[in-house]
């Protein structure tokens, strides 16, 4: 099984964002790219997610995991899965 | 709570804010982000001074979309801020675009996201912990805000505990003989004051005491922050008006309680609340001869009577060697239940008689050590 993120718009926000918070790799924002995820890839990101903020963990993009990504927030990574999280400062 | 792996090898850091946001005025901002490094040095041995030029540690800055570092900001709403942990160099950039605001429900609140962004620029990471200020969102604006225990235990993982509370075991953990110890072997205090129910505490760091006749009650010391919901620890001064109310004092601004209990919006501006007193005041009390305020500082003292105007009269200061045998530099001071009113310093005490207005003449002579007559020791 693979996921599509252009066939869904909240399954590609939530791509978007699992990505800017270090829940799967940077590359999968890329336009270029064309990078396919597997579903098990997503319902993984998916229920760290959840599971770090405090969610009921199903791995799927219900209404409460879909509402807390929308909520206002700090734009630091929740995790440093996927390379080093070192932007540079100047 | 999640610890990013850096952290800074000194102790006294120094900041700057060189971009400023358009919606706020700089006073405020300069306040709140004061403010917000506080909360973290008030209970750790860290220090925080702003700088207004040159090179600094942490730099703060307020930026719109792309800004340089690669992560551009998003307009209103989604991400309101980011920081650079110690490695990368600590500063902070907040998103432009927000309606920053302060002590208000509306917008967000920028004391409470700057302290949580410099938690990233001492070295802390998102805690999992949903009621911690170090969690990733924002929950609105709180006017009772404190850290929770997670933020706490995970900054002073770090960089310890304040100097002066160094290696003493946690008071409301451990209960026994040895919370007397840091009393007893340093009487000296922040503040004196008598609460509106005739209690008199004793502050000193972080922890306070309750007294008794001749002792301190069992079960301290305990920790301020636990007790009186948003106030810090290092207090300068503090007294109990005849309103019932109680005034907390530390650098240039001042908290009210009612009870322990705070009344609204603080801290608050020494120099718009009480208007004539100087920041960073030792000592103050309510004197019993006349019901109004003495603050003491240096080697001066101002009165101030509230239904006045203006309520410090032009005569003050003064010194305070009109107060015969009271010493200058002084950590407190305290109208007693007894009738009589007690200088501290460094340890001591003084008895001064409001009747020959004096350091009473006595056997053993004033000064006396306060651990001993006054915390039991």
């Amino acid at each position: 099984a693979s996921f599509v993120p252009t066939l869904q718009d909240e399954s590609v926000k939530a791509v978007m964002y699992l990505a800017q918070f270090g829940y799967l790799p940077a590359q999968m924002t890329n336009p270029n790219s064309g990078h396919l995820m597997s579903q098990d890839a997503m319902t993984d990101a998916i229920k760290e997610f959840q599971a770090f903020a405090g969610l009921n963990i199903t791995g799927n993009l219900d209404k409460e995991t879909v509402e807390t990504m929308k909520l206002p927030r700090c734009g630091v990574k929740d995790k440093v899965g996927f390379g080093i999280d070192a932007r540079s400062k100047r | 709570y999640a610890l990013q792996g850096t952290r800074w090898r000194v102790k006294n850091l120094t900041y700057k804010i060189s971009k400023y946001p358009r919606n706020l005025p700089k006073a405020d901002v300069d306040m709140e982000i004061s403010k917000a490094f506080n909360i973290w040095s008030g209970i750790t041995p860290l220090t925080f001074t702003k700088k207004k030029s040159g090179p600094v540690h942490i730099e703060v800055r307020f930026e719109n979309g792309e800004h340089g570092d690669g992560d551009p900001f998003d307009g209103p709403g989604g991400t309101l801020a980011h920081a650079f942990f110690p490695v990368y160099g600590g500063d902070a950039h907040f998103d432009d675009a927000e309606r920053w605001t302060v002590n208000s429900y509306r917008g967000t609140n920028l004391f409470q996201v700057a302290a949580h962004e410099f938690g990233h620029s001492l070295g802390l990471s998102h805690s999992d912990v949903r009621a911690a200020l170090m969690a990733p969102f924002y929950r609105g604006y709180d006017p009772t805000f404190e850290l929770n225990d997670d933020d706490v235990d995970a900054i002073q993982a770090l960089y310890g505990l304040p100097k002066k509370t160094n290696n003493k075991p946690t008071p409301t953990e451990a209960p026994g003989e040895e919370e007397d110890a840091e009393l007893c072997n340093d009487a000296t205090v922040d503040t004196l004051f008598n609460s509106a129910e005739g209690v008199t505490y004793a502050f000193k760091g972080l922890h306070y005491w309750k007294l008794t006749e001749d002792s301190i009650a069992s079960g301290y010391p305990r920790l301020i922050s636990k007790s009186w919901p948003g106030l810090p620890g290092n207090i300068d001064a503090a007294f109990t008006y005849k309103n019932g109310r109680t005034y907390f004092f530390k650098g240039t601004q001042y908290w009210r309680y009612t009870g322990k209990k705070m009344d609204g919006d603080y801290p608050k501006q020494i120099s718009e609340g009480f208007t004539g007193i100087p920041n960073n005041i030792n000592a103050a009390m309510v004197w019993g001869g006349n019901g109004k305020i003495y603050f003491y500082k240096g080697s001066k003292f101002w009165r101030y009577d509230p239904t006045s105007k203006p309520p410090v009269k032009n005569s003050y200061p003064k010194d305070i060697s009109n107060w015969e045998g009271v010493p200058n530099d002084l950590d407190a001071a305290l109208h007693y239940t007894n009738g009589y009113t007690y200088f501290f310093k460094k340890g001591s005490y003084y008895r001064f008689n409001d009747r020959t207005f004096s350091v009473d003449v006595a056997d053993p002579p004033f000064p006396r050590p306060a651990g001993y007559w006054w915390f039991g020791c």
